[in-house]
């Protein structure tokens, strides 16, 4: 029943999919009950947005915005030479284009605003990107992060220090209080080998990690796995696909409009606006509420390379697609009955030192470890989400290696895919990785980590230096998630959809943003500028008064008697034009009452000038329309001749 | 960043510490944080380009302005690294270096 003008909005096959119903987001019943982003920002972390655009403007969010690059408030994106700064306006598109204004296309959360933060489009270093994660982070609730390392199979990287430490503040601190959402990219490495478990921004517990499909659901050439994935989305595939259409920037050769967007750029952000649907029906969701819900609530689906595993929990997962398609309705109809999780309790074990040697293929080295129950007695952990396993190993070709982690259930996970374009010789060093395969199952158990040497016979083997274990979970026993996910089950059927259903929301926290005010570098410039203008005219114009009060000193008329007023030409006097120059000098009336204290002047003192126009410098001229003496009952023009100036 | 300065300076290519502070305790904390920030930065030879974000305690120090020959940096280098590795009001530092990103 939805219809918009929105010239392209037919081509958006990922928000209504006609011509394979089924293969898009399944967005269009959430809209007809009025979610659509309402009341949640979503920022795009990126090379800029083009915020003056028709599709974007309405829905801009200045006050959520902010650019890294050039230091001020404004994200416009900067053209360059390659025409390449259009990608954030482009995932902004996606999110929050403006319905039925008869331009382009329509966003997945179209009530949403957006945010642009500015920081892709020149140097970047590793405090750059902490303020930007933490970037009015009581404002925007949404961060979408279509970038990360090179995704050229050889890279091993991923936030650092600070980077962490602003990942960790953000959900800490973020969205107050419930904790920034961040979306990230899976990477497009496809076509090297690359595992977006060598990507520190997809390991990372923190982000939701989102990979891409393409319109008939299979993995693209660009796309990496990994076992870190949380979900997948729609983005464009091969040549014979179509990709995603939607607004661009119009800049250089820009039009406004493309229908070329892909990459799991372009499925980060579809992630972001339907976080955004979900948000609108439940601000109050946590930061892990919202992965738990993805993790529920993706759908599985029949492809037969996806190498699908159920574990134990009942939640499929595949390397390729993590635990299947988003799907709007379900998200947001999950969302909308959704009581938190409990704490995040954590366990962490020691660190292992090992020092043995990884056997070439078939051959493998297995080292274990025994979580006890009296291991988690103090964090209450019981059933896991995140399982992390931070290794130094050394090997003189890095790629050669395969890392596999086995969950007390035996839900296997490859965390470390062999890759054959990297060549580095200096091994992991205490790089930490991480899957989401074994959510939901019991953390009580012995885990197992089984190393590989997939490489050729002439090299040296590998050691494995050391090994740590962290499990991430809460208190849900088994028993709870089963409820949970027959509780999400009933609630499919749109029924809790309305307004008359709400669940009491608990008040976030008041948190100020720390930033200071910051002046930035053209503001201060100005103020500087204005300042010194100020100084340099009141100095001209104390010089000015002072050299024509000693003028006027030295003019002998006046030292003794009254000054002599100019002579005034009868003709100015007419037409009224005259101006009236008379010396800066207290006037005193003939009875010796100095006009200035006198208590009966009837008018204010010398009147500011009033007649100097631009340039008109030459002489200060002052007007003064009565002389204020204390005998006012004679028109001012006749007391004159009576009056003494002392000067 | 929250100061002035900001990534224009590093723009410029110039050496940037990020240095995290020992908190101090109670609500002064802030001030006298910036200030120690300020002492600290002095004393390696740099300036404090504000705090990092939300990031309590982490601040940017900053090459101060003006062009240099590459000895004189590494000789600013070196002051700095020995200037922040003992200096007791300094939990942690880390010179900044340019990171890889690519769009995706």
């Amino acid at each position: 029943s939805i219809h918009f003008n929105d010239p392209k909005y037919p081509q958006q096959w990922h928000l209504n999919n006609r011509r394979s119903p089924g293969r898009d987001i399944n967005v269009t019943g959430v809209w007809e009950r009025n979610v659509t982003g309402r009341g949640v920002t979503v920022v795009v972390v990126d090379d800029g947005v083009e915020h003056t655009i028709q599709d974007i403007a309405p829905n801009y969010s200045p006050e959520g915005s902010y650019d890294l690059n050039s230091n001020d408030p404004d994200p416009m994106p900067h053209p360059d030479a390659e025409n390449g700064n259009r990608h954030g306006t482009r995932c902004a598109g996606e999110i929050a284009a403006v319905p039925n204004n008869s331009f382009c296309a329509v966003g997945v959360a179209y009530g949403s605003r957006i945010a642009g933060i500015r920081v892709l489009d020149g140097p970047l270093t590793d405090s750059m990107e902490a303020v930007a994660f933490n970037k009015h982070y009581q404002i925007n609730d949404i961060y979408s992060c279509s970038w990360g390392p090179d995704d050229d199979g050889k890279t091993v990287d991923g936030p650092h220090q600070l980077g962490k430490a602003a990942l960790q503040h953000g959900v800490m601190a973020g969205r107050q209080g419930f904790g920034s959402i961040f979306v990230v990219a899976s990477g497009n490495g496809g076509q090297h080998n690359d595992n977006c478990n060598y990507d520190g921004y997809a390991n990372s517990i923190y982000t939701v990690t989102i990979g891409a499909v393409d319109e008939e659901g299979h993995m693209p050439f660009y796309a990496e796995e990994c076992a870190s994935m949380l979900a997948v989305t729609f983005s464009g595939g091969d040549k014979m696909l179509r990709s995603i259409v939607t607004t661009d920037w119009d800049l250089q050769k820009g039009t406004g409009c493309t229908e070329g967007h892909t990459g799991t750029s372009a499925a980060a952000p579809l992630a972001a606006g339907m976080i955004a649907l979900m948000l609108q029906v439940r601000p109050c969701l946590t930061w892990r509420d919202v992965q738990h819900i993805i993790v529920f609530t993706a759908t599985q689906y029949e492809d037969r390379h996806a190498d699908w595993l159920t574990n134990e929990a009942g939640f499929s997962h595949s390397h390729q697609h993590g635990f299947g398609l988003l799907n709007a309705w379900r998200l947001v109809n999950a969302a909308k009955i959704w009581t938190s999780v409990p704490y995040l309790a954590s366990y962490i074990s020691p660190m292992l030192k090992e020092n043995k040697a990884v056997p070439r293929s078939p051959h493998s080295l297995e080292v274990l470890w025994n979580v006890s129950r009296m291991d988690l007695e103090m964090s209450g952990l019981k059933t896991l989400e995140h399982v992390s396993v931070t290794v130094s190993i050394t090997h003189p070709r890095r790629g050669s290696l395969e890392v596999k982690l086995f969950c007390p259930s035996g839900m296997m996970s490859l965390i470390g895919a062999p890759r054959s374009m990297d060549s580095d010789p200096n091994g992991f060093n205490d790089w930490t990785f991480s899957t989401v395969r074994c959510w939901g199952e019991r953390a009580r158990g012995t885990y197992r980590l089984v190393i590989r040497d997939v490489g050729d016979e002439s090299l040296p083997v590998g050691i494995l230096r050391q090994w740590q274990l962290t499990l991430y979970g809460s208190v849900w026993s088994p028993v709870d998630i089963k409820d949970r996910q027959s509780l999400l089950e009933s609630a499919m059927s749109g029924k809790y959809l309305h307004d008359g259903f709400t669940l009491p929301c608990p008040p976030g926290l008041k948190i100020p943003e720390e930033d200071g005010y910051t002046i930035t570098p053209n503001t201060l410039k100005t103020l500087v500028l204005v300042g010194c203008f100020t100084v340099f005219w009141t100095i001209y114009y104390m010089l000015e008064v002072y050299l024509s009060q000693r003028n006027v000193a030295a003019t002998p008329g006046c030292r003794s008697g009254p000054c002599p007023w100019p002579q005034r030409n009868q003709k100015s006097r007419d037409e009224g034009t005259e101006l009236e120059s008379m010396p800066l000098c207290n006037s005193k009336d003939l009875d010796g009452v100095d006009s200035e204290s006198g208590v009966l002047s009837t008018t204010s003192g010398l009147l500011a000038p009033d007649l100097l126009s631009e340039g008109d410098w030459s002489l200060s001229q002052s007007s003064k329309s009565a002389l204020d003496c204390p005998h006012q009952h004679q028109p001012p023009d006749l007391v004159q001749g009576k009056e003494e100036q002392i000067c | 960043l929250s100061g002035a300065g900001g990534p224009d300076t590093l723009g410029a290519g110039g050496l940037s510490w990020a240095v995290h502070l020992d908190n101090l305790e109670g609500k002064r904390e802030e001030e006298s944080l910036a200030q120690q920030a300020d002492a600290v930065a002095q004393a390696a030879g740099l300036v404090n380009a504000g705090r990092i974000g939300e990031l309590r305690g982490h601040y940017l120090f900053v090459q101060p302005v003006g062009h240099r020959q590459a000895v004189e940096v590494e000789a600013m280098r070196q002051q700095a690294e020995a200037v922040l590795a003992r200096h007791e009001a300094v939990r942690w530092y880390s010179e900044q270096r340019l990171l890889k990103r690519a769009k995706r």
